[in-house]
């Protein structure tokens, strides 16, 4: 039996809304400490793992390890249903092919119950090195999502060099090119600590998409080391993470 | 040229 209370559906909503853009399946590995997905986009240029404490909910309650394998697409649709401030609790039971959903509002005066289809799906897991990065940088994440919504109109690739003075985003397309640099700010909003410089190139799209997760934290880290996937990580509160690993751009 | 994101992590 695997059940799980959150009391605000706001924040599963944008959970799901960081990773249904990237991902339209994926499996919930749920156990005893808690839920984690690991999957690659289709493209399989990107993978998102993402980690959520079990401290995070209200209750919980897994007695074996499960995983639960969601349309993303589908549970979206089934949020739209709930307001943000009603508690959520799902539930499945094991071997289950469903997973409930009920929504109960602030004032206790409505529930509303949904079923979703499980699926099966055949999601492989991959191994993520530990890496030393060379480069890690914190800065808003609303400043993150302006800077790739920005760049992306000019180029499909995207150009992230980090030195001591600061991160610089860089496109040139067609119409002409763009360069972003921000530099450690005394009010500790932006912090840059670097081993080494390191340049590197991104597909923009893919930066784009990451963005989704914004709504979850005010900061976000951008860690990089050469030749290497880029890691760019949101918090969520306390409880756990979204990471997205993208691989870089190489000259042929 | 794009990089797979499987050049770098391995299936466990």
């Amino acid at each position: 039996m695997f059940e799980a209370r959150l009391s605000s559906t706001a924040l599963l909503k944008k959970i799901v809304d960081a990773l249904k853009e990237i991902l339209h399946q994926s499996t919930l590995d749920c156990s005893d400490s808690g839920i984690q997905l690991q999957a690659m986009d289709n493209s399989h240029v990107s993978l998102v793992s993402m980690s959520l404490r079990s401290d995070c909910f209200e209750k919980y309650r897994c007695d074996r390890n499960l995983s639960l394998g969601l349309d993303l697409r589908s549970l979206t649709k089934v949020l739209k249903c709930a307001s943000g401030d009603d508690a959520v609790t799902i539930k499945s039971a094991d071997k289950a092919d469903k997973l409930q959903l009920s929504f109960e509002s602030a004032s206790m005066d409505r529930t509303a119950d949904y079923e979703l289809r499980l699926l099966n799906l055949d999601q492989e897991h991959l191994a993520i090195p530990e890496t030393d990065y060379a480069c890690v940088v914190h800065m808003p994440a609303t400043e993150f999502a302006r800077i790739c919504r920005d760049l992306s109109t000019f180029s499909e690739s995207v150009v992230i060099a980090c030195t001591k003075d600061g991160i610089k985003f860089s496109a040139n397309g067609e119409m002409g090119s763009v360069n972003i640099k921000l530099s450690e700010t005394s009010k500790g909003d932006v912090s840059v600590q670097v081993e080494e410089p390191v340049t590197l190139s991104f597909a923009g799209r893919y930066l784009n998409t990451f963005t989704r997760a914004t709504p979850l934290s005010e900061k976000v880290k951008i860690s990089m080391a050469p030749e290497v996937p880029l890691l760019v990580e949101y918090p969520i509160e306390d409880y756990g993470y979204i990471r997205y690993y993208l691989a870089p751009k190489v000259d042929e | 040229m794009q990089k797979s994101i499987t050049s770098f992590f391995k299936p466990k």
